[in-house]
């Protein structure tokens, strides 16, 4: 397996939350469901579903998931988790 | 603290708003330790009823009245279970809480040293904490989904200490993220600017919507002496927590104690480093050491005490888990004479003593500079705030050092994380008295009031400083202030290159860039103006602000314009009239600048005569 194959940490931001009653959770794992093989569960690779002040995910992906759903309809920006530090 | 607030004429008994105990602070942090005196809820009332937050309560922690939201964040799975709780297990976040919001706590001290009453920047407020950082850092994932909570959970503000070990644009940054949407919710989010200096532009958290702290000193110096066998004393630097009761002991450098055992030579023991020191030559001795450390390498080979010799900064301190002193590069040359040609040289090391500073306050040699690396035209970091030797809570999960067994209540320790909460509190206590002023417009009382500071002790200037030293008193009455909402970021951003695309995401209005927005992110109306250009270029550059009349209601202010040699400032007008409260007027600063290959940096004050509404004007060679 190549270093593409292998899961890491994303955050998905995609900005405001929707308008009207939508479940925010439900659009991420369906995000997730359409860059995903079909034999991965979303809810194993879904970190967390930001959706009280604003809206995006966290998810294990590979870079090519990744990269699917940097360029979706919905999404600000696609990023690598990263660790940081205390001052 | 038990200084710092004092240090910046914030005193005790200065005036407090009737709803301080309704202001809830969000502490994004290592969690809290809830027993510690500082956060004592006895006199406070019922929590404030705009709270929607949780306390994840356990066997071993529960909420109080002082500490009402607790919960903790840690998506990866590897955490045991008795651990994930907000309690702190590493002190930071206890130290952070009770600096920006503990309650009045006297005689605290570390082994008497620092001795006063600690106290938090608005005591009767409300502590909310939010656990995104582990032992082994603070992941991204965390750090979102805490944001997301704090401000639906109602926080007034936000303070996080924490930062990238590298730099990121606004939105491939969690906390310029999260911060983008608590200034969207009326939440200011204050961050330290880093510990990364005084390298130019190694600020990690810029975004202009944020507060971006740096961490300057306070009137007060640990002085830990070394007394040798011939009555010479010599003045080093830590925190000396130990009294030896003026015992001499004997004394022996480490260039003189090799573990030859271990394969190790006198050039690897005059570091003292761990290991590299004989046991039985050392113990119950003083050793000189070359290089300074944490004193692991002296502990561990049984010595009573060890004396540093250092070229490094000598701007902050730290305690030790053996009594040690850090001498500078003469006073250990003469020192490790005495060692190296006396029989049987002894010597003392006593405990510290606290001594006036009356160079402070500088901005510490550690505190990320400027310019920001993102937006070079807008300054950051905005203002300094106490980051140096703060005595404040402390976690009783953890010793006092990493090589030592004493548990502490109250900890001294230095970063900009120690500025921000000070910078937390100070504008906690503003909007204590202004509940319906934007973030923008804390963020500017908090600039505009700010005491002027030197480059004569920091050679950055406003890339260290920004706009000056908090003056949170003055906060409060700032008599103008530069506001900004939702709308004035998204024109800032349509600067900053980001596509309409990503910009409809983000905000609910239905505004889309233009010709006058791409570009101009200098007409953001912050109360700060910068331009950057190539070296050796003159520039002109034309601003647009807009000022809000917070002071008295019929006022005139007049601009008082400080222009060195090099940078030709006008102002357009020169007089504002104001004839009510929240009437905002336009006016317009052209700066000329020839540049040359550094910076110049000079101000606009809007004076009437009681507020002097002060902003930093700096040109610079980018």
């Amino acid at each position: 397996h190549g270093s593409s194959d292998k899961r890491q940490v994303y955050i998905i931001y995609m900005g405001n939350l929707p308008k009207g009653k939508v479940s925010t959770t439900s659009l991420h794992t369906s995000m997730l469901h359409e860059v995903l093989p079909s034999s991965t569960v979303g809810s194993e690779v879904l970190l967390y579903s930001y959706h009280r002040s604003f809206n995006g995910f966290a998810a294990k992906l590979t870079e090519d998931e990744a990269a699917k759903l940097r360029e979706k309809d919905g999404v600000v920006s696609v990023f690598r988790s990263q660790k940081k530090q205390l001052h | 603290t038990t200084r710092s607030w004092d240090f910046m004429g914030f005193n005790k008994k200065v005036k407090r708003s009737i709803i301080e105990s309704d202001i809830i602070v969000g502490m994004l942090d290592t969690g809290i330790w809830p027993e510690s005196q500082s956060f004592n809820d006895t006199g406070l009332g019922p929590i404030p009823k705009k709270w929607k937050g949780t306390c994840q309560s356990s066997a071993n922690f529960t909420c109080n009245r002082k500490i009402i939201g607790a919960k903790s964040y840690r998506a990866k799975g590897d955490i045991p279970s008795d651990y994930k709780s907000p309690r702190d297990y590493e002190g930071h976040g206890t130290h952070t809480s009770s600096t920006a919001a503990g309650g009045l706590v006297s005689k605290a001290s570390l082994y008497g040293i620092a001795k006063g009453t600690a106290r938090g920047g608005v005591p009767s407020s409300r502590i909310a904490v939010y656990k995104i950082c582990w032992g082994d850092g603070c992941y991204d994932e965390d750090i979102l989904a805490a944001f997301d909570d704090a401000i639906a959970d109602g926080v007034d503000i936000i303070s996080l200490s924490v930062g990238s070990f590298s730099q990121l644009e606004y939105f491939d940054d969690t906390i310029a993220i999260g911060a983008f949407h608590s200034m969207k919710n009326g939440v200011l989010t204050s961050n330290s600017a880093g510990n990364s200096g005084p390298i130019l532009s190694s600020i990690t958290n810029f975004s202009p919507w944020s507060l971006s702290v740096a961490a300057s000193t306070i009137d007060r110096k640990f002085i830990t002496k070394v007394k040798l066998g011939n009555g010479k004393i010599y003045e080093g630097t830590s925190i000396n927590t130990f009294d030896l009761k003026g015992k001499m002991y004997p004394f022996i450098a480490g260039a003189a104690a090799p573990s030859t055992s271990q394969g190790y030579t006198s050039e690897d023991s005059r570091f003292c480093g761990p290991g590299t020191l004989n046991e039985t030559l050392v113990k119950g001795k003083i050793v000189f050491c070359d290089y300074d450390s944490d004193g692991t390498g002296p502990a561990e080979a049984g010595a009573i005490g060890a004396v540093f010799q250092s070229g490094g900064y000598k701007d902050y301190v730290f305690p030790y888990s053996l009594p040690l002193s850090n001498l500078n590069l003469d006073d250990g040359r003469n020192v490790l004479n005495y060692v190296n040609t006396t029989e049987n040289p002894i010597a003392t090391i006593f405990k510290t003593n606290v001594e006036d500073d009356q160079f402070a306050p500088f901005v510490v040699s550690f505190s990320s500079r400027g310019p920001n690396p993102a937006t070079p035209d807008i300054l950051k970091p905005d203002v300094t705030a106490p980051g140096v030797d703060i005595l404040a809570a402390w976690s009783e999960a953890v010793p006092l050092t990493e090589d030592d067994t004493r548990i502490v209540p109250y900890n001294i320790i230095s970063g900009t994380s120690m500025s921000c909460p000070h910078a937390t509190g100070a504008a906690a206590y503003v909007k204590s008295f202004h509940p319906t002023w934007s973030p923008a417009a804390i963020k500017s009382a908090l600039m505009t009031t700010a005491f002027p500071m030197s480059s004569k002790n920091n050679l950055e200037a406003e890339f260290a400083y920004g706009a000056g030293h908090i003056n949170p008193a003055q906060a409060a009455q700032p008599g103008l202030v530069y506001d900004a909402g939702e709308i004035d970021y998204v024109k800032f951003l349509c600067g900053q290159g980001y596509t309409p695309k990503q910009l409809k995401l983000i905000t609910e209005s239905n505004f889309t860039c233009s010709e006058e927005t791409d570009g101009a992110v200098w007409d953001l109306n912050y109360p700060s103006f910068t331009l950057s250009a190539s070296p050796g270029n003159s520039i002109t550059r034309v601003f647009h602000r807009t000022v809000t009349n917070v002071g008295s209601p019929v006022s005139t202010y007049k601009a008082v314009v400080n222009a060195p040699p090099g940078l030709i400032i006008q102002v357009q007008p020169s007089v504002l009239s104001f004839k009510s409260l929240g009437q905002k007027l336009t006016f317009v600063v052209t700066v000329g600048a020839e540049i040359g290959n550094s910076m110049i940096s000079g101000s606009l004050i809007w004076d009437d005569g009681v507020h002097q509404v002060r902003s930093p004007i700096v040109a610079y060679a980018s």
